[in-house]
């Protein structure tokens, strides 16, 4: 998940900001 | 999109969250003309992949999986989606590649800037679809079907990824018997996913030299879904 985190935080809708 | 004309629920749905298509954001960070494009091109990938994943997110069951398995088929599908779109907007326009409608690359242009393979490869697959005559609806089942269909590895749980697959098949062919009325439609439909699956494979590889290689910047998600395959 930590490999993967950005696509883990826009799937679990998280509310704090995703830099992209 | 014009308003749905299929009575088919899962394949109404799909059209209407479809994403309206992006314009690309020209670079501005370098005056040299092929990188330039290479980059705008690498910008607007980033951006179609943001809405991608919104939208997979309303395909009938796609919510319904687990989290891992949600992520397994987007790090295997994405390219495979986005490049339906691609394929479906370079119809009939001679020999471009239309990646969004102010991004039109000709064969050069892509040898250019290092994506002669992919310029070949996703000319056959233009090619293919539009031999295939596709109805708007065909483009987003096509789409939801091949993430639906990434042979993500290992699957957290393979009954729900297989409900999702033939909650989707079953829309195709309710759609192809009801509204086409050819008898083989669906089949020949599915039967393009390999030529499909062969260029995004080379589309990935294509990207990954350039940034490898060539050391060109990507946007943090487009270098992630890069790398998970």
């Amino acid at each position: 998940k930590e490999k993967h985190k950005i696509l883990h935080q826009l799937l679990q809708n998280s509310t704090s900001p995703v830099d992209l | 999109y014009t308003l749905p004309a299929s009575r088919n629920k899962v394949i109404s749905h799909l059209l209407l969250t479809e994403p309206s298509p992006l314009a690309a954001n020209q670079d501005e960070s370098t005056n040299d003309g092929s990188l330039k494009t290479l980059l705008t091109l690498c910008d607007l990938l980033n951006r179609e992949l943001l809405l991608l994943i919104g939208w997979a997110k309303h395909i009938p069951g796609f919510s319904g999986l687990s989290l891992v398995d949600q992520m397994s088929l987007l790090q295997s599908g994405w390219m495979e989606a986005l490049l339906v779109g691609v394929a479906w907007r370079s119809q009939r326009t001679g020999d471009e590649l239309v990646f969004a409608g102010n991004l039109r690359l000709d064969e050069a242009q892509c040898r250019a800037v290092g994506l002669a393979d992919l310029y070949v490869a996703l000319r056959h697959l233009t090619c293919k679809y539009q031999s295939m005559n596709l109805s708007q609806e065909e483009v987003v089942t096509l789409k939801a079907m091949a993430l639906a269909n990434s042979d993500a590895d290992p699957v957290d749980c393979a009954d729900s990824v297989q409900r999702f697959q033939d909650g989707l098949h079953e829309a195709l062919q309710e759609y192809e018997a009801t509204q086409r009325g050819e008898q083989h439609r669906a089949g020949r439909l599915l039967m393009s996913l390999p030529l499909l699956r062969q260029t995004a494979d080379r589309a990935v590889a294509a990207f990954l030299r350039l940034h490898r290689q060539r050391r060109i910047p990507l946007h943090k998600l487009l270098l992630e879904m890069l790398d998970a395959k």
